[in-house]
């Protein structure tokens, strides 16, 4: 789901 | 990682790179705020907190580790080292940055993706880095003359996420679960409040003019 986008940006 | 992404990555190591190479230079600080350097400071430690438990690539991790402690650096020596902090314009960097610690806070516990810790967290830094120039432009058009490295660092600072902003444009129509909404909106009103320093940094480059922002 989209809550769980892991934070990959800085 | 899309070229936007690295882009602006780049830009805003370059804007702390010129802001440490003025520190370190002209042994002063005038004409940067402390309380933005500061709120900065605050947003990267609240942001990275899954620095070590969530290992993403070490470009992703090395550059944590850079934005942590250069911020916290800058803080230490616009507070503590005797020759920088003579040269803070501690009468003209008085806006209330506090206030917006609170709001961001505020506006976290509301609006964030699911009410976890690390999620509020998340967009408390979010919405404080939108903010978080606030201090510094005011600072800016109050102490009028802005010296060269100072503009840089301002315009760098502002450029990198307006890249961001192209990078979510570019992830959005490139991946299909893709959604940055918070980070978006929040860029965008970030991008937005650097339009004026915009707009008289082109000026000034174009009549090859001392920055002058009207007060």
């Amino acid at each position: 789901t989209s809550s769980e986008t892991t934070k990959d940006e800085l | 990682m899309n070229v936007f992404r690295l882009t602006g990555d780049m830009t805003h190591l370059a804007s702390i790179l010129v802001l440490l190479l003025k520190i370190y230079a002209t042994k002063s600080c005038s004409g940067i705020s402390l309380k933005t350097q500061e709120l900065y400071a605050l947003v990267f430690l609240a942001r990275y907190l899954n620095l070590f438990t969530d290992f993403i690539s070490v470009y992703n991790t090395v550059m944590k580790l850079v934005f942590i402690g250069s911020s916290l650096a800058i803080v230490w020596c616009m507070r503590m080292h005797k020759m920088v902090k003579r040269s803070y314009d501690q009468e003209l960097d008085t806006f209330r940055h506090y206030f917006l610690i609170a709001g961001c806070f505020l506006l976290a516990l509301l609006v964030n993706e699911k009410f976890m810790f690390p999620e509020v967290l998340w967009a408390f830094s979010i919405y404080l880095e939108a903010v978080s120039t606030i201090p510094q432009l005011v600072l800016l058009q109050r102490s009028g003359n802005v010296d060269n490295l100072t503009g840089q660092y301002v315009f760098l600072l502002g450029a990198y996420r307006a890249l961001y902003i192209l990078n979510w444009i570019y992830r959005y129509f490139t991946e299909p679960h893709f959604s940055r909404w918070i980070a978006c909106v929040a860029g965008l009103v970030q991008t937005a409040l650097y339009a004026d320093f915009f707009y008289y940094y082109f000026l000034s480059w174009k009549n090859n003019a001392k920055l002058q922002l009207p007060s």
